[in-house]
């Protein structure tokens, strides 16, 4: 669903940024 | 940076699919990225630190905006406008254009009214036809008995317009037809 998708992507920005 | 970028085309990717490809939200997330990359930073690292916290930002709201069903209201206040235009240009036509456009426009936002609230409940519609949709939205608790009671003979309303039967119905059936559509779509959008 939508919702998937967005908490997904959202996990995913959050991790990309610690590591960054 | 790699990784950043999918997360960026994936984020426009689903704002396209909620708002639309010309929407507000995509323009804001590109004047953004555009605002990023036109300002020095020391690293690609920090140029995309920069842009994954408004991607964050972005995320975080839709994810607000799902969770209290606030897409659907913006949904339906949408399709509210577009059947309120249906109406009054169909009324026109009743009150002094063509009863032939009247009745087409008339029929097609009610059936059009009655899919999109299937569409918003999750039931699948396509193809279906609109006594089966009634049905749907009775069995799951959508739309009232009684209401679909009433749809029923603008069913077959429906059918005699769609087919060109012109001479199967009357004025009054159509007046009646947009007096409902006009309380329907006030109730349910």
């Amino acid at each position: 669903s939508i919702k998937k998708r967005v908490v997904h992507l959202q996990e995913n920005a959050k991790a990309q940024f610690e590591k960054l | 940076h790699d990784e950043s970028m999918e997360i960026y085309y994936g984020t426009i990717s689903v704002l396209e699919n909620i708002y639309g490809k010309n929407s507000s939200h995509i323009k804001e997330l590109l004047l953004i990225n555009n605002k990023i990359l036109s300002i020095k930073y020391k690293s690609i690292e920090a140029r995309d630190a920069q842009l994954l916290t408004s991607i964050i930002g972005i995320l975080s709201n839709l994810k607000y905006e799902i969770e209290n069903d606030l897409l659907v209201s913006i949904e339906k206040s949408i399709s509210k406008e577009i059947f309120t235009d249906f109406i009054s240009f169909s009324k026109e036509q009743y009150s002094s254009g063509d009863l032939k456009i009247c009745s087409v426009l008339i029929c097609a936002a009610l059936e059009d009214s009655l899919k999109k609230i299937a569409d918003i409940n999750g039931l699948n519609v396509t193809k279906k036809s609109m006594a089966e949709i009634i049905n749907a939205l009775k069995s799951k608790g959508i739309i009232q008995k009684n209401i679909a009671s009433l749809l029923e003979p603008y069913t077959r309303l429906r059918n005699k317009v769609f087919h060109a039967d012109w001479e199967s119905f009357d004025k009054s059936e159509i007046g009646s037809l947009i007096a409902f559509t006009e309380e329907f779509v006030k109730d349910h959008f």
